[in-house]
């Protein structure tokens, strides 16, 4: 699983 | 976008909704921490500031204008309209024991070395403490409103129905940000004890009442 950084919550 | 994560969003927009009422229909923020308020504040202001820069969606833009304004909203009648029945004596809880160490730890332990990302970072940080004021607060009066006690319900189960939202996107979009699961999970915690006092005493109509 590849770390999130594109943060698409709020 | 999944279900636990618009209930989540909900909760948390019914939360923000049902306090500005509060203040607004009472016109007093009794009760209320103006410190919590100020750390949402700035939560929310170093985790959107990319509401100029990148673009996801316009449910995503929308929220987070609305988030920012009713956060502003709520401090400007706490600080300024409403600042006489601002309850100073109870709001004590030095935010600077949490703003610090949230700063550090943004620097040390962060996806990324960048200014966005480093107050994102620091943005998640906060969040997870930042109603450690109001629930001090509520601990030093030893009770609440009931409406208090149904913003901070509601304000508890965001967070816990954003950690269900990432034990689904771990496994049905195999993503996931530890970050912001283990300041969940720590601000999640935190309501613990809150919400057993809601369940047993407020559900069943009783006022908020601390063991003193």
């Amino acid at each position: 699983a590849e770390i999130n950084n594109n943060h698409d919550e709020l | 976008m999944n279900i636990f994560r618009l209930l989540g969003d909900i909760s948390h927009l019914l939360a923000i909704i049902i306090l500005l009422r509060k203040i607004w229909m009472s016109r007093s923020c009794a009760g209320i921490s103006g410190k919590s308020q100020l750390l949402f504040g700035l939560v929310y202001t170093t985790r959107y500031l990319d509401l100029i820069t990148s673009y996801i969606s316009l449910y995503n833009s929308v929220m987070k204008v609305v988030f920012l304004a009713a956060s502003y909203a709520t401090i400007y009648l706490m600080y300024v309209k409403f600042k006489a029945t601002y309850d100073h004596n109870h709001d004590t809880f030095r935010i600077e024991f949490l703003v610090v160490p949230a700063v550090a730890l943004a620097l040390l332990i962060n996806h990324d070395f960048q200014v966005v990302e480093i107050l994102w970072t620091f943005s998640i940080y906060l969040e997870s403490v930042a109603i450690l004021p109001q629930l001090f607060m509520v601990s030093k009066t030893g009770e609440a409103e009931s409406i208090t006690s149904h913003y901070l319900f509601a304000l508890g189960v965001y967070r816990g129905l954003y950690l269900l939202n990432w034990i689904y996107r771990f496994w049905a979009e195999d993503h996931y940000d530890l970050i912001a699961i283990v300041a969940g999970v720590v601000q999640t915690v935190l309501y613990c004890d809150f919400f057993y006092l809601y369940i047993t005493k407020v559900l069943r109509g009783k006022k908020l009442q601390l063991p003193a």
